[in-house]
Parts: C-alpha cells; sequence; structure tokens
C-alpha cells in the first residue's frame, strides 16, 4: 500500500539527519506511482502531486519525527477534498414533473442504474416513471420493463420507430395523466466522438428539460475517463455523475479524474447488480481505495 | 548542448506520458521507456520519430508480430465460451462471430446462459434472428449449466459447426459467480473432455488496470485461450493490452470497433501499435 511505501522512503531516510526537499520528492514519486496504479488520470495526477509536494514542504512535515504519516495524511485529505468533501445535494422539486437524464458511454451500467434511482426515489416518497429512450440496443426496452417490474416502477416506451425526443414528451404527458412526478429517462450507450448520437442527446436535453442530468461511468474506467467525461459535460451538459460497478476491485481513480475534469460532484455509486445496490457516494472510501 | 552519447531525456518522459495515456500502466510504460535508455540506436541525435519507432519495436517483442486469429476448425462442435466482467461486449460479439461464421457457410448455435441479468435472452435471441443461427434458451432464472448442458445435447443431434456459449457478466471478485462459471465448464467438459475449445476473455478497452486482476481470476478460474477487447472505436487505446501480454501468454484474438454486425477486425499487432501514437 501507499502507506507502507512512505513509511519505506522515510524509513531509508533516518540516520541521515533532517529530512530534506529531496527526500519529499522520492516520497511524491511514490504517491505519483500509486494513482496511476489507481487509474488517476496522468494530467491530474502531476497536479496533484505538485499540491501536494508544496503542503509537504512545510515545516510540520520535514520537522516531523513520522513524516510518512504527515504525507499519506496530507494525501488522503486532499483526495477527499477533490472528490468532494460535502455529500452533494440531491433535490428534487414538489409539484411538479422531474426529469433525470441518464448518459454514457456503452455498457457503463445506465439501465440498472435507472432502476436502481427509480427504487431509491419511490422509498423517497416519489412517483417514478421509466422512459425507455435507448431505441439502438437489441431489448433495450424490454430490459427497461423487466428492471421496472423488478422494483415495482413503471416503464414509458413508444418502440423504436420514434426518436427519444418524441419518446420523452410523449412520457411527459403521460406521466401527468399517471400522476407521476419523476421521469428517469434511460438512453443508449454512446461514444463522446459520434456526431450523431451526440446530436440525438442535445436534441433529448433540449426537450426534456431535466431536473438533473447524470453522466453514468464505469468505475473501473482508466486513463480515457477524462477524455469521455469532459466531452459529454462540454457538448451536453452534466450536473453530477454515477460512478457505477464500485463492487469490484477496480481502485477507481476514475472517480477523482472525472471530479476533476467536470468539476461537477459525484452523487451516487453502483455497488452490484441489485435494485437496493445504489449508495450515496463515500469520498473517504473511495479515498482509502485510490490509496491502496 | 550536444545530445551524443545520451538520450534526450525530456523526449522519454514525453513518451512515457503517451503511454500511460493509452493505458500501458505506469510500470510497463516505464519498462519499454528504460529499454530505449539502454538502446543504443536510441542515443545520440535520435529524434521523436526515431524514437517512437524502436518503442514500437519494443511493444511489438512484448505483443508478438503475428496475428493469431480465431479458428474455428478441427472438433465439431466447435464449442466457444465467453466470459467476462459486466457490459464489456461479450453479447454483442458473439453477434459479431455469429455473422461471421454465417458468411463462412457454418451452422451456428447460440446458447443463452445469461440466465441472470434482464431482458439477456432477448438481446442474443435478435443475434440469432439477425444471424441465422440457431439458439438454446430456457425460462428465466434456470441453471446456466442446464442451459449449457442441453445446448450440448442439441450441438451434437443439430450437427452445429460452431457452439457460442454467452455467460452473464460477473465481476472476478465475486467467488460464488467464478464458481458458477467453472460449474459450467464442468458440464461442458461431461460431453466432451476437449471442450471449450475456445474460451474468450472479452475486455472493455476503456478499462484501466483493473483488466490485470480480471485477466489474472478469470483464467485461474477457467482456461482462457483467447482475449477479445471491445470498444476500441472510442478514445480509449486499450493500451493495457501490452501489460496483459507482458503478464500472461493468452493470444489476443480480436477487437471490437462498433455495435455492429461487422464491427469487429482480427488483431494485428502493428496496425494496434501504430493506432495507439495516433
Ligand atoms: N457488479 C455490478 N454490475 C453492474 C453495476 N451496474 C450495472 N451492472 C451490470 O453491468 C452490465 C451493464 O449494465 P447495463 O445497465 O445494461 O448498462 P448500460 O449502460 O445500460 O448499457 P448500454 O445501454 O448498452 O450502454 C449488466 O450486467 C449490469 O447488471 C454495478 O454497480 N455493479
Ligand atoms: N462502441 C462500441 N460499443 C460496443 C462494442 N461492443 C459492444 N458494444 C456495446 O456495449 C454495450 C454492452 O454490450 P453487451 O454485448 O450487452 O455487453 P455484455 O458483456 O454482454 O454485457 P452483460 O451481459 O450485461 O455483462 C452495448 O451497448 C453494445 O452495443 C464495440 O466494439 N464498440
Ligand atoms: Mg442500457
Ligand atoms: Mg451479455
Amino acid at each position: 500500500s501507499l502507506g507502507q511505501r512512505l513509511n519505506g522512503v522515510f524509513k531509508r531516510l533516518r540516520g541521515h539527519g533532517k529530512i530534506t526537499e529531496t527526500n519529499i520528492r522520492e516520497a511524491m514519486h511514490e504517491v505519483r506511482l500509486a494513482l496511476l496504479q489507481a487509474d488517476v488520470n496522468f494530467k491530474v495526477v502531476k497536479e496533484f502531486v505538485q499540491s501536494v509536494t508544496e503542503k509537504s514542504l512545510g515545516a510540520e512535515v520535514l520537522q516531523s519525527i513520522s513524516p510518512g504519516e504527515h504525507v499519506i495524511g496530507l494525501v488522503h485529505r486532499e483526495l477527499i477534498e477533490l472528490l468532494g468533501a460535502r455529500a452533494a445535494a440531491f433535490d428534487l422539486k414538489q409539484g411538479v414533473t422531474n426529469v433525470i437524464l441518464l448518459f454514457g458511454l456503452q455498457g457503463s451500467g445506465k439501465t440498472t442504474f435507472a432502476g436502481k434511482l427509480a427504487l431509491h426515489c419511490a422509498k423517497k416518497g416519489w412517483k417514478p416513471l421509466l422512459v425507455a429512450c435507448d431505441i439502438h440496443r437489441p431489448a433495450a426496452i424490454r430490459q427497461l420493463h423487466v428492471v421496472g417490474e423488478g422494483v415495482g416502477v413503471p416503464a414509458f416506451d413508444l418502440g423504436t420507430d420514434h426518436d427519444p425526443s418524441e419518446i420523452t414528451e410523449r412520457a411527459k404527458r403521460h406521466a401527468v395523466e399517471q400522476g407521476r412526478d419523476l421521469l428517469i429517462v434511460d438512453t443508449a450507450g454512446r461514444l463522446h466522438i459520434d456526431e450523431v448520437r451526440m446530436d440525438e442527446l442535445r436534441k433529448l436535453k433540449r426537450t426534456a428539460e431535466p431536473t438533473f442530468t447524470f453522466l453514468v461511468a464505469d468505475a473501473m474506467t482508466g486513463q480515457d475517463a477524462v477524455n469521455s467525461a469532459a466531452k459529454f459535460h462540454e457538448q451536453v451538459g452534466i450536473d453530477g455523475v454515477c460512478l457505477t460497478k464500485q463492487d469490484g476491485d477496480a481502485r477507481g481513480g476514475a472517480a477523482l479524474s472525472i471530479r476533476k475534469v467536470t468539476g461537477k460532484p459525484i452523487f451516487f455509486a453502483g455497488v452490484g447488480e441489485k435494485p437496493d445496490d445504489l449508495e450515496v457516494f463515500h469520498p473517504d472510501r473511495v479515498a482509502s481505495r485510490i490509496l491502496g | 548542448i550536444s545530445l551524443r552519447g545520451k538520450v534526450d531525456e525530456e523526449l522519454l518522459n514525453e513518451l512515457e506520458e503517451i503511454l500511460i495515456q493509452a493505458d500501458v500502466g505506469p510500470d510497463t510504460s516505464l519498462k519499454l521507456v528504460d529499454a530505449l535508455r539502454q538502446n543504443r540506436e536510441a542515443r545520440g541525435e535520435a529524434g521523436a520519430e526515431k524514437l517512437i519507432g524502436l518503442l514500437k519495436e519494443g511493444m511489438l517483442d512484448i505483443l508478438g508480430r503475428e496475428s493469431r486469429p480465431l479458428a474455428f476448425d478441427g472438433p465439431k462442435p466447435f464449442v466457444t465460451l465467453v466470459v467476462g466482467v459486466n457490459g464489456t461486449g461479450k453479447t454483442t460479439t458473439i453477434g459479431k462471430l455469429a455473422q461471421r461464421l454465417r458468411q463462412e457457410g457454418r451452422s451456428t448455435m447460440l446458447v443463452a446462459a445469461d440466465t441472470f441479468r434482464a431482458a439477456a435472452v432477448e438481446q442474443l435471441e435478435i443475434w440469432a434472428r439477425r444471424t441465422g443461427a440457431e439458439i438454446v434458451k430456457q425460462g428465466a432464472g434456470a441453471d446456466p449449466g442446464s442451459v449449457c448442458f442441453d445446448a450440448m445435447q442439441a450441438a451434437r443431434s443439430h450437427h452445429a459447426d460452431v457452439v457460442l456459449i454467452d455467460t452473464a457478466g460477473r465481476l472476478h471478485t465475486k467467488v460464488n459467480l467464478m464458481e458458477e462459471l467453472k460449474k459450467i465448464v464442468r458440464v461442458i467438459q461431461k460431453h466432451d473432455p476437449a471442450a471449450p475449445h475456445e474460451t474468450l476473455l472479452v475486455l472493455d478497452a476503456t478499462t484501466g488496470q483493473n483488466a490485470i486482476s480480471q485477466a489474472r481470476i478469470f483464467s485461474e478460474a477457467v482456461p482462457v485461450t483467447g482475449l477479445v477487447m471491445t470498444k476500441l472505436d472510442g478514445t480509449a487505446k486499450g493500451g493495457i493490452l501490452v501489460a496483459l501480454s507482458d503478464q500472461f501468454e493468452i493470444p489476443i484474438r480480436i477487437i471490437g470497433i462498433g455495435e455492429g454486425a461487422e464491427d469487429y477486425r482480427d488483431f494485428v499487432p502493428r496496425d494496434f501499435v501504430d493506432a495507439l501514437f495516433e
């Protein structure tokens, strides 16, 4: 773990007198390596290490009898700060038809997450309606219906011959008719470099007028996380991120990269395949995993 | 300043960053760039182009220079098991293989052994219809081993050339799910001790260092004989394949480059390495 490696760095220095700037830089080399191995984007790592280096060059560390502990403490605190020390406010509005729009790369877990979010909101007294706007993937509409059945939430679809904007417009009217106060819109996976699909998404967002726009991203994403997140944010705009598949052993550095490049909070974590495998995002847990 | 006898360190650092950005990983990237430092040809006035050329050769030393494509020849039925973590593109890859097999005039049987995920069977059924393949399935929540048992019997009686088994996505850290996979292999082996003749681990190009853990744990559980990397039509470079080839001996069979039936290619090491630097 990074903690052990840092202690190793500073142990070797004991007996050489006090800690110097060179010693700190050697420790930062270990921090950089740990973050890269944890899939934090290399540009984000650079900035992070620079910032922690400056803080580590203070008297507190240089004169400490346990500099390794101080450095790891600094790194941990800095990570938590970056990941979003305060929980993001997920406030839906009373008396309107709320809309949550979900999008992201192929296979990131959107359809599954739609079900989890529906259950989470239903438990809080909202009346969700799932909206099937993936008109591309084989059996996607059927998948959303089955997911809905699993959480006792109805799903609205218009088949695959209408575009997502039309489907959402009709879904809104249907929601009002049926007394549903929350639309959760599931969309097809798409590449941020696919102009046609990004146009479809922009058009959908204009029609949907979402209360929340979420990027659903896979926690095991590597260096590419910043590319897709930045593009989705720049071209469509996101309010927040939901990170799925956190029940694996991926170190989850993508969380830091996505947060840094979009500036938006991480709201939820997917921690399994079942409908109640949803957690509010815990920055301290992710920070500990990133540090191994 | 003359750089005679030394390699341009700034350039080397830039090259290391290109590799890291491509998900080659910090350890493998350093190893490749360090080899440049030791390389006589890299010294002197070697420019970026020369160094990149040498770096590519270093990567090809690891990846191999020959394609090792999928072959469905020999045993009949040729049984292919497709495994991997959630959402990587297993079902879609099977659809692409079924399309290819149809073009090769081979009778293909798809096996819906993902009995867990919502509409997994329906999704595979659509691919069977699209590609003219047969499909073996059971009701929702059926035991995947039982579906495979039925399929092996049906394949023999229907004289299928190739059997493609779709399994549920599963995280390698879930012990019970890995046990389920081992059981599927045992069921298949009961029918033909040499089967599955190919076990493909499907990886997502956007996945980072976790692919190493996936490869290790999946190949400890089942006899993985080939890797597939999907979603290389995105911006992810899939450089983790270099790290994987460095640590494991598993041939890289196919790359996925889109969502349609024709969107795959045999893995060609030189093309892959060139694309990484584009
Ligand atoms: N272990 C685990 N699996 C998950 C999680 N979220 C989703 N999955 C699984 O990931 C796979 C993909 O999920 P989907 O919901 O189909 O993903 P998607 O983003 O809708 O996929 P596309 O619509 O094709 O882009 C499925 O096998 C899900 O069960 C999670 O938090 N943990
Ligand atoms: N762009 C792109 N998308 C792909 C590729 N391969 C698969 N996909 C998409 O990725 C998503 C997931 O594909 P699936 O075939 O359902 O993945 P899976 O591994 O079977 O998923 P689970 O069974 O839920 O674990 C779908 O939206 C596919 O269309 C590829 O090579 N490129
Ligand atoms: Mg989906
Ligand atoms: Mg599947």
